[in-house]
């Protein structure tokens, strides 16, 4: 038996809007430790996870793993339905269920919608990623900074590089149309309200592509702050964390590389 | 020229 609630539908609906423009199917899968999942898109550039820890969940119980392979579209649409302050139950049989509950109940407990989705197949490739990368680079940001940096840049063009020397990043980003770059200081003190930090071990420069660093900011509602974390020659990693320690999506992208 | 590579050329299968 598998059984999650959640106090309130704002988080999976925002970790679902995170990943649905990336992944169009995938396993989510289900152990006591809570909810998981990673998936490439399909031109192989990009590799998403999303992780839901157990405590997270108002109500979790997972008797024995199971693996529920969803349409995110699909589920998207029936989430759609659960108004933001609803609670969202999730009700799946762990033998081999060809579909999962989800219940929906407002705040006064006078309103429950039942939807049941249909589980698919997924043959999908589980990826390694290295535990405890020594990153050469780490820059953390307001969310909302990175939305804008990566919103404007790949207005210009799709190559973006990042280039991070001491205290400083630097995006930049080459167009059709022309050229852009933007600086970006570590903040002075620890009590400004929105702080850029930036831990270097060597300066990196690093070209990725800049429809990528834009979709990220789909997880920009999920947290307040984002980090990026570069090492030369790697892909780099950008983690949206949910507050509480609920868990998190984390982006890996490869970089673009001088042939 | 700058060439665009993939996730897997990183990451292996389990």
């Amino acid at each position: 038996m598998f059984e999650a609630k959640l106090t309130e539908s704002t988080t999976i609906k925002r970790v679902l809007d995170a990943i649905k423009d990336l992944i169009q199917q995938a396993n989510f899968d289900c152990s006591a430790d809570g909810l998981s999942l990673q998936a490439m898109d399909t031109p192989h550039v990009c590799l998403t996870t999303m992780t839901l820890r157990s405590q997270a969940f108002e109500v979790y119980r997972c008797d024995r793993p199971l693996s529920m392979g969803i349409n995110l579209s699909s589920i998207s649409k029936i989430l759609k339905c659960a108004a933001s302050k609803d609670s969202v139950k999730i009700v799946a049989d762990d033998e081999g269920a060809d579909c999962a509950e989800f219940i929906f109940e407002n705040e006064s407990a006078d309103r429950i919608a039942h939807f049941e989705l249909k589980l698919m197949d997924i043959d999908s490739e589980h990826l390694s990623i290295p535990e405890d990368s020594d990153y050469q680079a780490i820059i953390s940001m307001p969310s909302a900074e990175y939305r804008r940096i990566f919103s404007d840049l790949s207005i210009i063009g799709d190559t973006i590089t990042i280039e991070i020397n001491k205290n400083t990043a630097c995006f930049s980003v080459e167009g059709d149309i022309g050229n852009g770059s933007l600086n970006l200081a570590q903040t002075d003190s620890a009590d400004e309200k929105n702080p850029v930090t930036i831990n270097v071990k060597e300066p990196v420069k690093m070209t990725f592509p800049g429809k990528y660093l834009n979709t990220f900011t789909k997880a920009v509602p999920i947290s307040e702050f984002v980090t990026l974390c570069l090492t030369d020659g790697n892909p780099l990693a950008i983690e949206f964390s949910l507050p509480d320690e609920a868990g998190f999506v984390r982006y890996f992208l490869a970089p673009k590389i001088d042939q | 020229g700058v060439q665009q590579t993939r996730i897997d050329e990183f990451f292996k299968p389990h």
